[in-house]
């Protein structure tokens, strides 16, 4: 799976998220991804997400819009991030990882599984990262 | 308020030897809706052309490089939203296009609907002019080993492992 999520000049958010889904999955299996809420969310009010992980928990939790909702109650993409995969470790033991942004430009790349590989761009500076911590 | 964009290239496990162009990629997507950012662009076409150029790269689960199923075919899906009006477009079970992000936000803009699948999202698709594509085109030689490999129930290695996370 891939994804991305950005702000703009104009404050503006977006999600995008494409995926070949599951290895050796049924045929017309359908993941997480094109749905919304699970696969990707963004509303200005909030932010925008993108995950990616085991699908069918993701879609169990809305992943996505938790995240939002965890925003919306105050707290920042990385603690909203880490409060929803935990959630969904603990819930439907579910492993994965997200980016998330918030309208003014603060953003997250968080990941409960070995690896996610990752990066940001942000007043020209790149960010990156592949391993926890 | 700073712009930005963020990327990710999935959560599954990376074999060693595939880790650095992994990281690579990622990079570069970033960049790509980085430099859309700065000239104006928005903050759709900065996600969707970061996606789509991941899409391109064989090394990702998304496009060309997607696992296949248990049929040893491809079947894609994707999604974009945009903050501003809550609008969306999404595509499933999609088969022969080379970026299903592009059909995703074709969804969005040109239907009244969010989700389009299988041979109705073709169909969409050769309607708005995308080309079809060989779905040869889509499979690497990597995801063939793997769907391979994960049909011998004895294997149980780092890359089928990375099949669990879609």
């Amino acid at each position: 799976t891939v994804g991305a999520v950005a702000v703009d000049m104009q404050g503006n958010v977006t999600a995008a998220t494409s995926t070949g889904g599951m290895l050796n999955k049924m045929e017309g299996r359908v993941g997480d991804t094109p749905c919304v809420g699970c696969g990707g969310y963004a509303d200005n009010q909030f932010g925008a997400v993108s995950p990616t992980g085991h699908g069918e928990a993701i879609m169990k939790v809305t992943l996505s819009r938790l995240i939002l909702f965890y925003m919306e109650q105050g707290k920042s993409p990385e603690e909203a991030s880490d409060m929803a995969l935990t959630f969904m470790l603990e819930r439907v033991s579910g492993l994965g990882g997200v980016v998330v942004v918030n309208p003014k430009g603060t953003w997250a790349a968080r990941f409960n599984s070995k690896q996610m590989a990752w990066a940001a761009v942000q007043q020209e500076k790149l960010h990156h990262g592949l391993y926890q911590e | 308020m700073l712009p930005v964009v963020v990327v990710h290239g999935g959560a599954g496990q990376i074999p060693n030897e595939r880790a650095e162009a992994s990281c690579a990629g990622v990079r570069e997507a970033a960049r790509k809706g980085y430099e859309i950012l700065m000239s104006g662009g928005s903050a759709m076409d900065a996600v969707v052309e970061a996606v789509a150029m991941m899409e391109n790269n064989p090394l990702y689960n998304a496009g060309r490089g997607s696992v296949l199923n248990w049929k040893g075919e491809v079947e894609m899906d994707a999604l974009v939203m945009d903050g501003c009006t809550l609008a969306c477009g999404a595509v499933s079970a999609v088969r022969r296009v080379a970026n299903p992000i592009y059909l995703a936000r074709l969804v969005m803009d040109k239907t009244s609907h969010v989700c389009l699948t299988g041979e109705g999202a073709f169909k969409f698709a050769r309607a708005m002019g995308i080309p079809e594509v060989p779905e040869e085109s889509l499979i690497t030689e990597y995801a063939r080993k793997r769907w391979k490999d994960n049909l011998n129930p004895e294997a149980d290695h780092v890359q089928n492992q990375m099949g669990k996370m879609g």
